[in-house]
């Protein structure tokens, strides 16, 4: 067995039907997911309790393709499930590919009691195992007869909660570590607002304020903080405030901030603020193009995505990157349409916190990362964020 | 190219597609989908292998599609990484 990166910290878990499949009644579900949390109380401390008012510890969802998390499912076979491992928000979530033909037995379809009681296996805090004869082998072996948790699966669920554990605290997550957004009823994340000034608000201090923004245009840095940008050169040093309707002409005065913005190889920059994006030719909105925006959609990103946290370019690849909370998009290489196997999670950006205000590569080519006050600067060729990181952003500028 | 050679490229894609996904490739092969170098798929490629219980041949044959194509949990596979980790190990 091999142990995931966290488990809860208490042996009391709840659990929650988001929906149910269409495939079986909704008893015959409810009766295979009890007996596949049951799989795992076998000798062991847990117990589960289910909820239908509150947020639980697993949250059970069936879902079909792209489902608000950066693991889209992929139709009929293959990829059958996926879960989290334990942690706040959607940490213990399972989920179940809704293409699938879920049934109570392993001849009539895919066995949901099998599937759910490995998917929980991850919820709790156990990664795959090599063994075949493991429930947590990641490839579906199916079963006949009366199903018992094998022996590596309880050494492995024992090896994490014993048999009469006392209940743990979660340690305080170590700054620049990945942090866990909250959730809301609706099984939806949200995220905190930006703190940038308001209308009316003179320009805040760069060396002290969020980040909403920034990227290279022609070797200079532009940095977006509310309804203000600087220019900064090679040196890093802050120019004058700009108020940024009064330079980029185009853009709806009323507009609270940016949150991306990138140029692209062709010299044209895009900016994204909301779920619309806008395309200038130097400081000018490209001629036609709507004052009110184009829809994100275009992109084909998807409808829910109400904000792009972050555009940059990779310097590994020269490829544009949108985020958006825990997910990221590649875009081909005109950027005018995001790669067909996207979103994906940001955890394989290691140790960059989740949601990012603003990345961008800078000129010497490194990719950093901003959130809050702090920064990271990520190591392409080990795809995780530099050791002695975060920074504080007022060491990052030179006037600070 | 011949059908074959289409078809063989397709495979070798996908194969490192799924590689990727599972997370039997680190560091920015991860996303790129690129690979460092020739060792470092064939090590990958015999990880899974291993992993699936196959003969450990180090090039996407039959048996690998195969094993691809069978139904199985989204979530990575943790073990791939030691896996790699041991193999290199075991050759120095």
């Amino acid at each position: 067995f091999i142990p995931g990166t966290s488990t809860w910290p208490r042996t009391n878990l709840t659990f929650r039907f988001v929906n149910y499949t269409p495939d079986m009644p909704q008893a015959q579900t409810r009766k295979l997911i009890v007996d596949a949390l049951k799989v795992w109380t076998v000798s062991t401390p847990l117990t589960f309790t289910e909820v239908t008012d509150t947020m639980a510890d697993i949250m059970i969802l069936f879902a079909k393709k792209y489902h608000s998390d950066g693991h889209p499912f992929d139709g009929t076979g293959s990829v059958l499930a996926h879960a989290f491992f334990p942690g706040p928000g959607k940490g213990g979530d399972a989920h179940f590919d809704d293409d699938e033909n879920w049934s109570t037995n392993s001849s009539g379809g895919i066995d949901l009691l099998l599937v759910a009681a490995h998917e929980f296996g991850h919820a709790l805090g156990l990664g795959h195992s090599e063994k075949p004869s493991a429930l947590m082998y990641p490839w579906y072996m199916g079963f006949e007869g009366e199903f018992e948790l094998p022996h590596d699966d309880w050494q492995g669920i024992t090896n994490l909660y014993g048999t009469g554990i006392k209940d743990r605290t979660f340690p305080e997550r170590e700054k620049g570590k990945v942090k866990y957004k909250p959730n809301v009823p609706d099984g939806k994340p949200v995220y905190p607002e930006p703190t940038s000034p308001t209308a009316g608000d003179g320009p805040p201090d760069p060396c002290n304020s969020h980040i909403d923004a920034l990227t290279v245009i022609r070797t200079e840095i532009f940095l977006f903080i509310g309804k203000w940008f600087w220019r900064l050169g090679p040196q890093k040093l802050i120019n004058k405030p700009v108020e940024i309707h009064k330079f980029w002409y185009g853009l709806p005065k009323d507009l609270e901030r940016i949150d991306a913005v990138f140029e692209r190889p062709d010299n044209k920059i895009v900016f994204f603020s909301g779920d619309r994006f806008w395309v200038f030719n130097a400081n000018h909105l490209l001629s036609r193009f709507p004052v009110e925006g184009r829809p994100i959609t275009e992109f084909n990103i998807p409808a829910d995505v109400k904000k792009i946290d972050a555009a940059f370019q990779w310097s590994y690849n020269k490829r544009t990157y949108l985020v958006s909370g825990d997910m990221y998009w590649k875009m081909d290489e005109n950027n005018s349409f995001v790669e067909y196997d996207y979103p994906r999670d940001m955890g394989t950006w290691k140790g960059v916190p989740v949601p990012v205000d603003a990345a961008f590569m800078d000129q010497s080519g490194t990719t950093i990362f901003f959130q809050g006050l702090d920064y990271w600067q990520f190591y392409d060729m080990k795809m995780r964020v530099q050791r002695g990181y975060p920074r504080r952003i007022s060491h990052y500028w030179s006037q600070c | 190219a011949s059908r074959t050679e289409r078809k063989y490229r397709k495979l070798q894609s996908d194969t490192v597609k799924y590689l990727a996904q599972f997370g039997y490739l680190s560091g920015p092969s991860q996303e790129t989908q690129n690979l460092r170098s020739k060792e470092d798929l064939v090590r990958a490629i015999k990880s899974l292998q291993r992993a699936g219980g196959l003969p450990e041949t180090g090039v996407p044959d039959s048996r690998t599609e195969a094993l691809m194509k069978k139904p199985r949990c989204g979530n990575m596979d943790d073990f791939a990484q030691t896996g790699i980790d041991h193999f290199s190990r075991k050759k120095r």
